[in-house]
């Protein structure tokens, strides 16, 4: 079972 | 004023090509030294970066900064009507509403110009720091394509582990398992055919076979892909196109809950 970040959760948005 | 001219317009069919699939809109930005696009897709797993530099055009003209929001499938139906030895221009006005492409065949004896309307669309942009990753690959885009294409007939996610010795991609599924290595070329007669590892420390991660897929969609953009791994940082998986720019994928990593 997996779970998958987001991409939020790596790079903040500007 | 914006105008772009590309008389490879071949280039610009296959760029879109290799988002379409993932993207359903974006924001095409343009400024002096360039186009830039940045959309995650719907799910927000990945991410598209594309970068096409104002030197790499025939020519190009971009007064004041604009972006043009586009649907993609509409672009899709636009591209569609242009040849592949076609010259593409694309122009727009300042604070467009719309955006007109023109496609010129060779000899010039046909001009064909569509206008398309264009979308306000609200995307956060993300900032992508420089990133020292421990392992990067450079390797043939098409073995690439392949190894995505083969292993995901077994399993949804691909496990990607790279050392020294090469990198192997695995997967496992309801039917069985697959896997596939790859060894460091030892010597090469030609660079876009060999598999060079630059390693900092071996790396192991797990990707959905889907995105990869998808991304393998922009193998006619370049014969070389380089896949750059960090422990729980998201993969870039980039493509280079010709003197002009690049289409860079950023996937999440899989995490176990």
């Amino acid at each position: 079972i997996f779970r998958q970040e987001g991409m939020r959760s790596f790079y903040r948005g500007y | 004023m914006f105008e772009a001219r590309l008389v490879q317009g071949a280039l610009l069919k296959k760029i879109l090509e290799a988002i379409k699939d993932l993207l359903t809109e974006a924001s095409w930005d343009c400024a002096q030294g360039g186009i830039q696009l940045q959309a995650m897709d719907n799910s927000h797993v990945s991410l598209v970066s594309l970068t096409l530099r104002s030197d790499g055009f025939d020519k190009y003209r971009c007064d004041r900064n604009l972006t043009m929001g586009m649907n993609l499938a509409s672009m899709t139906k636009i591209m569609k009507c242009c040849g592949n030895d076609e010259i593409i221009t694309m122009k727009a006005q300042d604070e467009p509403d719309t955006v007109t492409f023109m496609f010129e065949s060779k000899n010039g004896d046909k001009i064909s110009e569509y206008e398309m309307k264009l979308m306000n669309l609200d995307q956060d942009h993300l900032g992508i720091p420089e990133t020292d990753y421990a392992c990067v690959i450079k390797m043939p885009s098409g073995e690439f394509a392949r190894i995505c294409r083969d292993l995901s007939q077994f399993g949804e996610s691909m496990v990607i582990a790279c050392s020294k010795n090469g990198i192997k991609f695995s997967t496992s599924g309801d039917i069985g398992t697959g896997n596939v290595k790859l060894a460091q070329t030892s010597s090469v007669d030609k660079e876009e055919e060999a598999v060079i590892i630059e390693m900092q420390e071996p790396v192991t991660l797990t990707f959905a076979c889907k995105y990869l897929n998808n991304f393998a969609k922009a193998t006619p953009l370049s014969p070389v892909v380089s896949l750059s791994l960090s422990p729980d940082v998201p993969l870039v998986v980039e493509y280079k196109i010709e003197d002009i720019g690049y289409v860079r994928y950023y996937l999440a990593p899989k995490i176990e809950d």
